[in-house]
């Protein structure tokens, strides 16, 4: 069981779009991948077909101790396991640092999982967009990290603050805690903004930025008013044609 | 003095762009303007042209009581004044709840400030993207919310939420707290999505819903890295002619 936080505490930087994705191409590739929503936004349960009022349990409900198994729920169309976000869970950032060692709520949960025997090959967590108590559960469970970015200046100007808190986190919770890749998630290759960004990602972190960069293509963007990944939703799009590359590189990287 | 919170917790929707384009319009048009950084990101204040790291003192220093007039300073070009965010803002959402009255804190700094008659005609706070402690300090403190918008999925999803938050602040902390509008910020005229979406606004939202929409254009994304407003640094542009309609706009609803 390998677990990534999809992270960028910039906000629409394609968190959530890469996350929902990601996991419904691995699950076509035959991969079990369960996909943790720790936003209390949402995004994730609803961009996977799921209601989350309706859910009987979620994440915020296995950070008080429940067992993982019993709070995941299948998601539309059996493709991936997906632990939602429930309304509940927006209190979190203000109330979990009141409990001893909040930061390894969710690193003890998947932990008891593993010894089940019922893991999934992969766990993808999609965070909300801050370095809150969510994240830093995240990044204490991952032993990976998964940057998705647009090619602007603002979400270029938070990559330091970004890598400063996976630094610390590293040296005080999480010793294997690395990066395992940046993912260029909307880009718009006519324009030299993002040719320029795109450069300078590759200096600064060289082979982790993936080589599959997906376009902006409104596909994408109305994939999740339907409940499905834009691989079901759109199968011949740009952007479904980007989230199988990305699939396959992923497994190159990590299988 | 008028405060404007402006707000989304849902992430990239365009804050920190109207703030410092409305800040800087309302600026040309001879109104003093204060622009609040209530973002640890610091992306308002990178984006007036001050670097975060070289400000004597910032928002973080207001919140813990030092004078607002001895915090403040003039953004480049002498355009509005800046309360910017320093890094040590980044702790604020967990630390700030352990103070008394911690949700009024911004409210008392502005007061103090209106008295000593040093005011500005109009404050506009950016904020992060999340409804935590800094959100919540902003809420109490403004009369007046306005909301930036993509006009996709996942943003329209988050207004409900966003709705709720605004009426039990009003009835907690803020009779006074409305919406004054939504500002469609990075519109794409030409797809479906957004047209479908922004009729979905206006039968939610009626007239609160301004007429003049941004259209997405480069030139507006690549302003920050300037320090400029995108009306200083392309004057030309769809996207600077659509703040220079947006600011007129935001005079006759508010002066
Ligand atoms: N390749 C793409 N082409 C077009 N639109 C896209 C693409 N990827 C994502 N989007 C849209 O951009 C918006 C932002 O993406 P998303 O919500 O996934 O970002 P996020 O980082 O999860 O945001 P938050 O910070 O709020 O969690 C969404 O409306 C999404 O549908
Ligand atoms: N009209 C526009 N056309 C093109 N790009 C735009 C436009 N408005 C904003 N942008 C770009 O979109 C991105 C998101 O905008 P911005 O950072 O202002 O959103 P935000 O809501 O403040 O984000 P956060 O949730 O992280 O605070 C930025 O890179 C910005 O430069
Ligand atoms: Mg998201
Ligand atoms: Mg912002």
């Amino acid at each position: 069981m390998r677990t990534f936080a999809v992270i960028n505490q910039k906000g629409g930087t394609g968190k959530t779009t890469v996350a929902v994705n990601l996991a419904g191409r691995l699950a076509d590739l035959g991969r079990e991948v369960l996909l943790v929503d720790l936003d209390p936004q949402g995004n994730a349960t609803s961009g996977s077909g799921a209601e989350r009022r309706k859910l009987f349990r979620g994440a915020a409900d296995v950070l008080r101790g429940e067992r993982l198994r019993d709070c995941a729920v299948c998601s539309v169309g059996g493709r991936y396991s997906l632990l939602g976000a429930k309304p509940d869970l927006a209190g979190a950032d203000i109330d979990l640092p009141r409990e001893e060692e909040w930061q390894t709520l969710l690193r003890r949960a998947l932990a008891e999982e593993k010894e089940n025997k019922g893991d999934a090959d992969f766990v993808l967590i999609d965070c909300p967009p801050a370095l809150g108590a969510l994240t830093i559960n995240a990044l204490v469970a991952a032993e990976s990290v998964l940057i998705p970015m647009q090619c602007e200046y603002f979400a270029l100007e938070g990559l330091s603050d970004l890598a400063r808190t996976i630094r610390r986190l590293r040296e005080k919770w999480n010793p294997s805690l690395h990066i395992g890749g940046i993912i260029r998630s909307m880009l718009d290759a006519r324009n030299v903004l993002a040719r320029d960004i795109s450069e300078e990602l590759r200096r600064h972190f060289g082979a982790r930025v993936f080589n599959a960069a997906i376009r902006r293509n409104v596909r994408v963007a109305e994939a999740p008013s339907h409940g499905l990944p834009v691989l079901k939703y759109a199968p011949h799009s740009v952007g479904a044609e980007g989230y199988r590359q990305l699939g396959d590189e992923f497994l190159e990287r990590f299988a």
